[in-house]
């Protein structure tokens, strides 16, 4: 990998022994967080003595609270140039990303493509993305509600009742619509999603957002169907998404943030013709 | 004849429905997605009459669905075509775009004539397996274009060069 990609607002820092991520510079504020990101599956429940509930469409549930990596050291190929630079990633044959700074560009953008997800071993899989950071967040982390109020969520907690957590993973999974970030009190790490998906912070500093998941048992919600989608070819579902990642001091970050959440949800029309005009 | 009433009922019936992917049967999930097509469809009518009257150009406009897995054929085969991009945003917009080529230099200029800055890059591999059959693009001309506030602007592309091929990316 290379060891760094930069323009002349975001400086992008990759590991070069694994190809991983390791850190994210806002050259404007002269500030830098230490941030790993990789992708992992939770092998879904299909019921334990506890209870016979499986992973399904409506219920999340997996059967540990650690989620399997899916490749530690990734393959990649780096292009540079005046416009964009780009380095894939290459995690396994249903997992790639690339890692894209344009020249303009005040964010960084991962775009994802996850799929068709095997299920020959007989396990049903929710792929995640972590994202590690050297962030104090003390257990917060905040999702918005349709682009709208901003929630904070706090680890194993409901502001209003006592809340025993039977479910570590799923119970502190929250909807994102448009954006979810984390802070603390020098840095505030934005993350801005083309779709809805579920998301969390079970570590300190972390955020992990669910981008595609097949699974081989129903939930008994009366669909009567596990959720494996077939995708054009019987062989299961390929997705690709993308995520934008914005570092900025907290004061800042809504200037930020919110501008680039209008253009994710307010993507410009393309069309084409013909000839000359 | 355009509509957006069409798209309007199928994504009322989606909404009403709790149509999240798993929540219902498989072939009820193919039919909201066939209503929402068919809605789509019906909205690119609508844009492409309400673009034709803007510019005053009555040449047929296509819209290209499968931009993310590099898929256009009119973008691949051509050796000029124009880009239109619409901006709904109450405020000017900048956007990068990718589409899909196959020749290796392109000249690209604003309504103006200004030209401006583009690359051609190759295709990654995530997106040939993706693709499969669908297209046989081998790069992607990438460029930053803008928009004025709920207006559009319109760009020319032109193939100068179909070879030699740029180089491919280095390995990690």
């Amino acid at each position: 990998a290379p060891t760094s990609i930069q323009n002349k607002y975001l400086k992008v820092t990759f590991d070069t022994q694994t190809g991983l991520l390791s850190g994210l510079t806002n050259l404007e504020t002269q500030q830098t967080i230490k941030l790993m990101q990789n992708f992992y599956w939770y092998n879904a429940s299909v019921g334990n003595s506890e209870s016979v509930q499986t992973s399904g469409a409506y219920i999340f549930r997996p059967n540990s609270t650690t989620p399997i990596i899916i490749n530690t050291k990734p393959e990649v190929t780096t292009l540079q140039n005046s416009v964009v630079q780009e380095v894939r990633q290459w995690f396994s044959p249903w997992v790639s990303q690339v890692v894209r700074l344009y020249a303009e560009s005040k964010y960084l953008e991962l775009e994802w493509t996850v799929g068709p997800i095997p299920v020959r071993d007989l396990f049903g899989k929710e792929v995640i993305t972590r994202l590690d950071s050297s962030i104090e967040t003390e257990g917060y982390f905040y999702t918005d509600s349709n682009g709208r109020e901003i929630l904070q969520r706090r680890k194993d907690y409901r502001p209003t009742w006592d809340l025993k957590q039977t479910e570590p993973v799923a119970g502190n999974y929250y909807p994102i619509n448009t954006r979810a970030f984390i802070k603390d009190k020098q840095n505030q790490l934005t993350v801005v999603t083309d779709r809805s998906q579920g998301i969390s912070s079970i570590y300190n500093g972390s955020l992990e957002i669910m981008v595609h998941r097949r699974l081989l048992c129903d939930d008994y919600r009366g669909v009567g169907e596990a959720l494996s989608e077939p995708g054009d070819y019987n062989d299961g579902l390929s997705v690709r998404g993308r995520l934008l990642l914005a570092l900025t001091p907290p004061s800042t970050s809504a200037d930020t943030h919110r501008p680039l959440g209008q253009e994710m949800v307010f993507q410009p029309t393309l069309s084409f013709q013909q000839g000359a005009p | 004849e355009g509509d957006s009433n069409t798209l309007k009922h199928a994504m009322a019936v989606a909404q009403h429905h709790d149509a999240v992917s798993g929540t219902e049967k498989q072939h009820v999930a193919n039919d909201y997605a066939k209503r929402l097509a068919i809605g789509s469809a019906h909205c690119q009518v609508l844009v492409s009459n309400s673009l034709a009257l803007l510019s005053g150009s009555n040449v047929p406009r296509v819209f290209c669905e499968n931009l993310n897995i590099s898929v256009c054929p009119i973008t691949e085969s051509s050796k000029q075509f124009l880009l239109n991009v619409y901006n709904p945003l109450a405020r000017p917009v900048g956007w990068s775009v990718h589409l899909p080529v196959n020749g290796s230099v392109y000249n690209v200029t604003d309504s103006d004539g200004t030209p401006v800055d583009n690359q051609v890059i190759p295709v990654s591999k995530a997106t040939q397996d993706l693709r499969r059959d669908r297209g046989s693009a081998q790069f992607e001309l990438v460029f930053q274009v803008q928009a004025p506030p709920m207006g559009f602007s319109t760009y020319t592309i032109t193939l100068v060069q179909d070879s030699p091929a740029p180089a491919p990316p280095k390995p990690g």
